[in-house]
C-alpha cells in the first residue's frame, strides 16, 4: 500500500469503501463449490466428476455473481437505470472477471504458481500440462500483463479505479444516460491522475502507463470470451447460469 | 431478448430487503 498519510482523492478513497471484503466473497464461493461437492458425493458413482475446468467455470460463474453485486453497491452505478445496468455490465463483464484474476496474481506475487479467489494455489507447471493449446496462450498471456502490472507495483486503489473505468465505459453504445456514464468516466479519470501525482510523485507518466495496460485486458478479455464459447458450443461448460447468459447477451 | 437476460435483471431488480 502507498505511503499512509499521503493526501488520497476523496473519490478513491469512495472506491475502497465500496470494496467488497475478500474474506467475505472468498468464503461463499467456497460454500458454494463444498456445496457442489457434496451434491456430487449424494449422487454416488452415477455422477460425472467435476473437471478442473468445470470448476474453474463454477469459481467464474460465482465471481461474476460477486462482481454484480460490488457494482450493485457502487454509489454511481446505483444513479443509473437497469436497462443502462445491464448494458454497462453485458460490456464489460468478461474484463472485470480477468482483471479480478489479475489483480489477484499481481499481489500473490509469486511466478511459478496461480492463485485463485477460493484461496487455493495451483502450479502454473500442471495447469499448462493439462491445459489445450488456447488455454494455455491464455493463461500464458496473463501472466505476462501480470508481470507488466507487477513491475509497475499497481496498488489496490488503482485497481479500483480501473474497476469504474472499465464499467462506466463511454463507448458503450444506446444507452439512456450516455452524458452521466462519460461524466463518471471523467471523474474517474481525474481521481486517478490526482492519486498518481499524489502518491507517485516521482512517475509524472504513471497514470498514462496504467492506462496503456487496460487494451491488453481487453484483449484477453475478448480472447477468454471466445475460449469459453467455444467450451459451451461443445457442451463442456457445466453450469448453465450467468457466465453463459452474459456470454449470450453480448453475442445476440 | 428480455427473456434471455433475466437472471442479470433479477439480480439488478432484487430488493436487498428481501
Amino acid at each position: 500500500a502507498p505511503p499512509a498519510g499521503l493526501p488520497v482523492p476523496a473519490l478513491v478513497l469512495e472506491f475502497v469503501r465500496c470494496e467488497q471484503d475478500e474474506l467475505h466473497v472468498r468464503s461463499k464461493i467456497s460454500a458454494h463449490l463444498e456445496h457442489l461437492q457434496q451434491d456430487q458425493n449424494s449422487r454416488g458413482a452415477k455422477a460425472e466428476p467435476l473437471s478442473t475446468f468445470g470448476l474453474m467455470c463454477h469459481i467464474a460463474d460465482q465471481t461474476l455473481f460477486s462482481i454484480v453485486e460490488w457494482a450493485r453497491s457502487c454509489t454511481f452505478f446505483k444513479e443509473l437505470k437497469v436497462g443502462d445496468q445491464m448494458k454497462l455490465l453485458h460490456n464489460c463483464w468478461s474484463e472485470l472477471l480477468v482483471l479480478d484474476y489479475i489483480s489477484r496474481q499481481v499481489h500473490h506475487g509469486k511466478q511459478d504458481s496461480i492463485l485463485l479467489i477460493t484461496g487455493q494455489e495451483i502450479e502454473l507447471v500442471s495447469l499448462l500440462a493439462q491445459a489445450g493449446v488456447t488455454l494455455a496462450d491464455l493463461v500464458r498471456g496473463g501472466q505476462e500483463l501480470v508481470q507488466h502490472l507487477r513491475e509497475l507495483q499497481l496498488d489496490h486503489r488503482e485497481i479500483t479505479c480501473f474497476k469504474y473505468l472499465i464499467l462506466f465505459n463511454p463507448d458503450v453504445k444506446l444507452l439512456e444516460n450516455q452524458a452521466y456514464v462519460e461524466s463518471v468516466y471523467e471523474q474517474v479519470s481525474g481521481a486517478l491522475l490526482e492519486y498518481t501525482l499524489c502518491v507517485y510523485p516521482q512517475h509524472l507518466e504513471r497514470f498514462s502507463q496504467l492506462l496503456l495496460r487496460l487494451p491488453e485486458l481487453k484483449t484477453l478479455s475478448a480472447q477468454a470470451e471466445d475460449y469459453l464459447c467455444y467450451k459451451h458450443l461443445s457442451g463442456e461448460v457445466p453450469c448453465n447460469n450467468l457466465l453463459i447468459e452474459m456470454l449470450h447477451a453480448k453475442r445476440t | 431478448k428480455k427473456k434471455d437476460n433475466a437472471l442479470l435483471r433479477y439480480l439488478l431488480d432484487k430488493d436487498d430487503n428481501m
